[in-house]
């Protein structure tokens, strides 16, 4: 028997729209542990990593590893189906074919039921080494995905290079080039409105604008991303999810021929 | 000029 439940559906949602521009199908794997998903797109450029702990649903049970196969397209109809105030439970029987959506209203008033097959999914799992970034920046998620929307105005792949001093967003084109230069945030009110760096050696890499844009569809999830970059391995873009965990995007670079 | 990479490249299956 598995069981999740969330107070607030609009979490889930919000995780299902960060994911389902990259995957149209990911299996859910479920354990004692909590809630995980590994799945690259189709082209193999980038993954997908959600981690959602078991300590961070307001119930939750778990008897047997579970893995459940969805497409992502069905479970966007049935999510849009829950008001943005309903509580959420996700229920399966061991070895079964459906998952369970029960979406409550305050005070359940209003109970609503859905069904959804699942699928058999062949998933390759990949095993990510540990790595030591030469660069971390975090920044606020919003300023991410400004600059991610305004620098793919200018062409198809952006670099990011960090030094000490800040981080630098280029892009060029048929149109002319663009610069977005980020200072680290001496100090500020907020530290969700901070650039923070943690340098140990300067980095610069380029990256296709699409699968970035993409990323920024988590940015509702937090107010703060973190890039970890590091000379020529993939760079990893983190939207932690309050106390629930967090999502990890990975993007192989682009390299020169 | 620069090729995209894949993560095949950077990953081990498992």
């Amino acid at each position: 028997m598995f069981e999740a439940r969330l107070v607030q559906s609009a979490i889930l949602k919000k995780v299902l729209e960060a994911i389902k521009d990259l995957l149209t199908e990911a299996t859910f794997d479920c354990s004692d542990s909590g809630i995980q998903l590994q799945a690259m797109d189709n082209a193999h450029v980038s993954l997908v990593s959600l981690n959602l702990r078991s300590d961070g649903f307001d119930k939750y049970r778990c008897d047997r590893n579970l893995s459940m196969g969805m497409n992502l397209g069905n479970m966007t109809k049935i999510m849009k189906c829950a008001g943005a105030e309903d509580t959420v439970t996700m229920k399966a029987q061991d070895n079964a074919d459906v998952v369970a959506f029960m979406f409550e209203s305050k005070n359940q008033e209003k109970v609503s039921d859905y069904e959804m097959k699942l699928m058999n999914l062949d998933q390759e799992h990949l095993g990510i080494p540990e790595t030591d970034y030469s660069c971390i920046v975090k920044m606020p998620s919003q300023e991410f995905a400004r600059i991610c929307r305004d620098l793919s105005q200018f062409g198809e792949s952006m670099a990011i290079s960090c030094t000490k001093e800040g981080v630098k967003f280029s892009s060029a084109g048929d149109i002319g080039s663009a610069n977005i230069k980020l200072a680290q945030t001496a100090n500020v009110d907020a530290e969700e409105e901070a650039v923070v760096i943690e340098m140990q050696e300067p980095v610069s890499l380029t990256f296709a604008c699409r699968y970035l844009n993409s990323f920024t569809k988590a940015t509702p999830l937090s107010a703060q991303v973190q890039l970890s970059m590091s000379a020529d391995v993939p760079l990893v873009v983190e939207y932690k999810i309050g106390e629930l965990g967090h999502i990890r995007y990975y993007l192989a670079p682009k390299i020169e021929d | 000029g620069k090729h995209q990479a894949t993560l095949s490249s950077f990953f081990f299956s498992t």
